[in-house]
């Protein structure tokens, strides 16, 4: 795995509020309070997120924190009153505004009170480390990732979002020459069109998890092939 | 099995297509291996429509996802497959627009095969590009070459991806599978994934089917 950091070094590289996030958020929000009464319903705090657009398809990935309501009995509280601010992460799928929640992962984080009177959430977040690329590395991997946004006709929408996938482009290098060394064939991995993303949103997008979950119709076996 | 074998070379296999940001890896892998039937009952080459079976297929779940099993039984039941012509991809799920004037082909039946990797090979070169699904680990990264991935890495009970075989032989002395995927000619050799043959690496054996044309 790769070192922890800080989440704030990656949240400075996601795109700040905008309405259209808030649209993804507030929808995700609906999903997670489905079926909860009008005063059990959690709301949202701080929200931040990116968008990867494609055909005529959004991904919203987005980092929110939920207000759970006091819960004022203890038999059916599900959290401890100390811990009412969840950290959620989301997936949200848009195919011409029609949203659909691909992935909810909820937990609950500490807060603390900082020096300056702030509260401030203090979690942390895997992910490629700023001090550990040096400088003439990072200029390096900046000009390769030129040229991949350029191989691959790629436009972000905001000098946040190219850093963000700059950082994912990085750390995916690196898989594929993990990948690389531990194949026993001739196979080559490296830079492909699909490197600017992270490995949950290349399974959320392009794979299919059914195939393991689900049973599917029953066939009868096919008779061998006789010798010709 | 003959030593080797590539339906490409036969005719037998339509252009890499792209299933653009879309899970429907199994709609591509089953019009893949309808296409490969048909060529070899009737003798025609027809690219056919995944966007009916993502639209009209009620029990898989177009771009979340979806199982080739329930596919054949989905062109069964509908009564037969739209061209991509006329039934074109869309990349979304839509409502359920066939019409069954439309429809160009039609299959009979479809079959489980082997798990044995030399039977599958046998199988192919005597009837046709196969259905697959296997564990897709690497494939992200994966640019050309025969891939082998550790066992433990890409396990055959953690099947993800559906795709079609259409096609064997070996590369300096290294068994493989050529692979058509569904993510476009700008990824892998020219759209084909090469997996190592022989040890069911990445679950290749696991969920092989055919439709049956008669």
């Amino acid at each position: 795995p790769a070192p922890a950091q800080p989440r704030a070094v990656v949240a400075r590289a996601w795109r700040p509020l905008d309405p259209e996030l808030l649209g993804a958020a507030r929808f995700a929000l609906k999903m997670y309070n489905q079926g909860r009464a009008a005063g059990a319903q959690a709301v949202l705090g701080a929200v931040q997120g990116r968008v990867r657009r494609e055909g005529q398809g959004s991904l919203y990935t987005l980092e929110a924190t939920l207000e759970e309501p006091q819960c004022h009995e203890p038999t059916v509280c599900q959290l401890p009153v100390s811990r009412k601010t969840l950290l959620c992460s989301f997936q949200v799928l848009d195919e011409l505004g029609k949203h659909m929640l691909l992935r909810r992962d909820c937990g609950p984080v500490e807060t603390r009170v900082t020096d300056d009177g702030n509260e401030t959430l203090k979690y942390v977040l895997p992910g490629l480390g700023r001090n550990s690329l040096s400088q003439d590395f990072s200029v390096k991997m900046a000009s390769i990732f030129q040229k991949f946004m350029h191989t691959y006709n790629r436009t972000y929408e905001s000098k946040e979002e190219a850093e963000w996938r700059l950082s994912v482009f990085a750390s995916n290098l690196m898989r594929a020459q993990k990948i690389q060394a531990l194949d026993r064939g001739t196979a080559q991995y490296g830079i492909t069109k699909f490197s600017d993303l992270t490995e949950e949103e290349f399974r959320t997008i392009y794979l299919n998890p059914l195939l393991q979950s689900e049973p599917g119709q029953k066939m009868h076996m096919a008779k061998s092939v006789e010798d010709p | 099995a003959p030593p080797e074998w590539d339906w490409r070379s036969k005719g037998a296999v339509t252009k890499v297509k792209d299933q653009g940001m879309c899970g429907s890896c199994w709609a591509f892998s089953v019009t893949g291996n309808v296409e490969g039937q048909w060529f070899l009952k009737r003798g025609t080459l027809l690219s056919l429509s995944e966007q009916e079976l993502l639209d009209c297929d009620k029990v898989d779940k177009a771009c979340l996802g979806g199982l080739p099993s329930n596919a054949y039984s989905a062109i069964k039941n509908l009564g037969g497959l739209e061209t991509e012509d006329d039934y074109s991809y869309q990349g979304h799920m839509q409502a359920c627009s066939f019409s069954a004037q439309k429809a160009r082909v039609y299959i009979n039946d479809s079959v489980e095969l082997s798990r044995n990797e030399q039977r599958l090979a046998a199988w192919l070169a005597k009837r046709g590009p196969i259905s697959v699904a296997i564990n897709a680990f690497g494939m992200q990264f994966y640019r050309r070459g025969i891939a082998h991935p550790l066992r433990p890495l890409c396990s055959p009970w953690l099947i993800d991806h559906a795709v079609l075989l259409v096609g064997y032989g070996n590369r300096s002395a290294t068994p493989f599978w050529a692979i058509k995927n569904s993510w476009g000619t700008d990824w892998g050799e020219e759209g084909y994934y090469y997996l190592y043959r022989g040890s069911g690496v990445c679950g290749v054996n696991t969920m092989a089917s055919s439709a049956v044309v008669n």
